[in-house]
């Protein structure tokens, strides 16, 4: 379902050059669960904007499902990302104004679904997440957990084919964490594809296939 | 150093009242290593405001090196915050608009450190984490784990007595983790007092003690 073919994304020029990810090529079949780890400055996050099409690399090509993602124009790279995929951002990027319902919604409402089936389904999403009873809260009003679960929530909450989590543990608990990770496992035996990126062994261990990043490149790849 | 006696914060009235902290008394020795762990929403961070001075309790006191923190004037505390803690945010809050090395430097400005001193000792603690290359960049332009060394940075470049670090690690790959709490005990053997809330077990491990929360309350308290 994704293909990277030999892409790099640099920043600055000459001298100062930075090679955020370099020449990375990289297959993940259908419903595969992917840990993407790597040291801080790797370009684990880089790489995740690029999946997640919100950034594009300098060099290099992007196929999803079969389609090359620079060819295709700004309305159809809205419907995939509103559509298709999951993003759970490593700061979360929730919005402060809107509560956790809201923020949940979001993504609904960009899909155009309508009002009540929007509500009930951002409900569920976040009673999965374990926050049923923060849904009228705003994120300066919960806790780092609570505001990446939000944003868990919010990603699911489209039932996306892809799910893209950069760190979406890192804020919570041992038994927090153990929750989720039986989620994602849950979708995952329903057909999800999942690229998590991690910097904790325990939730690697999890999946099927552990990449690991080092200065823009993938210098291991391992599948059980 | 620390002492708080049954403090609590609340939010909201009547039955929507949440309990974020519910009494909790807390007695740390100069010197002392304390981490502080829990589930997620359990009232860490809001403990840590408290301690940090950035939130006052709902009732109950809290004595600092034998001062009661609620008579202090404003001055007089934004003098302890300036100067006797650093304090590590779990969500970073540095200035978006500067760079690594001006937002390190700002407890310094605050603290009428002189430029020449400002810029050599900013340089140096971002050196010490390992960022003395991103000096120049915003914290768009680094990674999730970069800006949160450099909040670290700024937390120790004051040269605090308490430092209050709430997450330091939660972006972190092993091998930085490692380097990171190299420094603090380091800081520590030369007396810092450190209260580190944490998720990882392994962090805890590296503390003299360990104090566990649920629901607003101290459940478990035990020291080496
Ligand atoms: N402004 C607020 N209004 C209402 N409730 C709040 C507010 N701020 C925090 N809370 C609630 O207080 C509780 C404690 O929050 P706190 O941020 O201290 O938790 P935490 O232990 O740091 O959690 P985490 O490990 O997820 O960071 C949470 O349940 C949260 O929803
Ligand atoms: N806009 C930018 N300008 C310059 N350099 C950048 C920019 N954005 C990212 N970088 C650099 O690219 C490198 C990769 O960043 P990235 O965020 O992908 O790392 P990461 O693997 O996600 O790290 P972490 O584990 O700390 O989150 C870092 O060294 C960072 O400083
Ligand atoms: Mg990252
Ligand atoms: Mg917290």
């Amino acid at each position: 379902v994704i293909e990277l073919r030999d892409v790099t994304r640099t920043y600055g020029m000459g001298d100062a050059t930075i090679r955020a990810v370099d020449g990375v090529s990289l297959e993940v079949p259908d419903g595969q669960y992917v840990a993407l780890m790597g040291t801080s400055g790797s370009g684990k996050s880089t790489l995740m904007n690029i999946l997640g099409c919100l950034d594009t690399p300098t060099s290099g090509s992007y196929w999803l499902r079969g389609r090359e993602v620079s060819r295709l124009d700004d309305d159809a790279l809205a419907e995939i990302r509103n559509r298709e995929i999951g993003f759970v951002f490593q700061s979360f990027n929730l919005l402060p104004r809107l509560t956790a319902q809201q923020n949940v919604e979001l993504p609904l409402s960009y899909a155009r679904v309508p009002p009540q089936e929007r509500h009930r389904r951002a409900r569920e999403a976040l009673a999965r997440v374990g926050l049923a009873d923060r849904a009228e809260h705003r994120p300066t009003e919960m806790s780092g957990g609570q505001c990446q679960r939000v944003a868990i929530a919010r990603a699911l909450v489209v039932e996306p084919t892809l799910l893209l989590a950069d760190e979406p543990t890192g804020n919570l608990d041992t038994a927090t964490t153990e929750e989720i990770l039986a989620l994602l496992d849950e979708l995952h035996a329903n057909g999800l594809t999942i690229v998590l990126v991690t910097h904790d062994a325990e939730v690697g261990r999890r999946a099927e296939r552990v990449v690991t990043m080092r200065d823009g490149r993938i210098v291991d790849d391992r599948t059980r």
